[in-house]
């Protein structure tokens, strides 16, 4: 654990508790993409299928089920939990998250895991876990993608939802440094370049968002963005 | 399964 890796992890819990006390407090989820967080969600079910299987640390289960508890959570309340599900914008969330993100991720993942043999020699339980985590990955890096766009057609942003993607973003960047960090000081250390590609990906799907926030904080004013 | 790798994160 260094402390890039660390910081990105606070980064990632603090943009979920943003999100959770928006929809607890104000008991409202206009401008929230409920895509983007069933996406989460099932990044989370298909990479930590190693929960299971696999212990690191401590550390890594408590997150890996509080990442999944608190993601479930925010699609329930979305969903189901009156009056939050009331104030939800369902026409205006329209990304076809099916046929634009899950299946291109689907085929993406199975593409590569064959074409790098990653999984020869190994029981087909383990070749299905490296290619859910595979998909998990590709998926990851894109999830934001309704939000971002749903984000596009309010244009004025609210401060917390404003924040919660600007800590969104910022853990993946962190993780990119965390990355680095590895190569050089951790003897040993495994390089998984679908990995490196789809954090990059991931990080840079915020760019604009990250220039504009930047922006609004520093005049001190509103926060929207341009058509 | 390989420790030491993006694998031991989250």
């Amino acid at each position: 654990m260094n402390v890039f890796r660390l910081c990105g992890d606070m980064s990632h819990v603090f943009s979920i508790v943003v999100l959770l006390l928006r929809l607890r407090v104000a008991k409202n989820a206009s401008g929230i993409s409920l895509r983007t967080h069933e996406l989460f969600l099932l990044v989370f079910l298909t990479r930590y299928t190693d929960l299971f299987t696999t212990y690191y640390s401590l550390y890594n289960s408590c997150m890996k089920i509080a990442y999944i508890l608190s993601t479930a959570s925010i699609v329930y309340m979305i969903r189901l939990s009156d009056p939050i599900c009331t104030t939800y914008d369902k026409a205006q969330d329209t990304f076809r998250h099916w046929a634009f993100a899950v299946g291109p991720c689907a085929v993406l993942a199975t593409l590569t895991h064959f074409i790098s043999g990653e999984g020869s020699g190994y029981s087909l339980f383990v070749n299905i876990q490296e290619l859910l985590w595979t998909f998990s990955i590709y998926l990851e890096s894109i999830a934001i993608l309704p939000q971002l766009i749903l984000l596009q057609r309010y244009r004025e942003v609210e401060n917390l939802t404003g924040n919660y993607i600007f800590f969104m973003g910022s853990y993946r960047a962190l993780y990119i440094l965390n990355w680095i960090y590895r190569t050089y000081y951790e003897p040993g250390y495994r390089h998984h370049y679908v990995a490196y590609f789809c954090g990059v990906l991931q990080t840079l799907l915020y760019a604009d968002f990250f220039y504009y926030y930047m922006q609004s904080k520093r005049r001190g004013g509103r926060f929207s963005l341009p058509t | 399964v390989d420790a030491k790798s993006t694998k031991d994160e989250l």
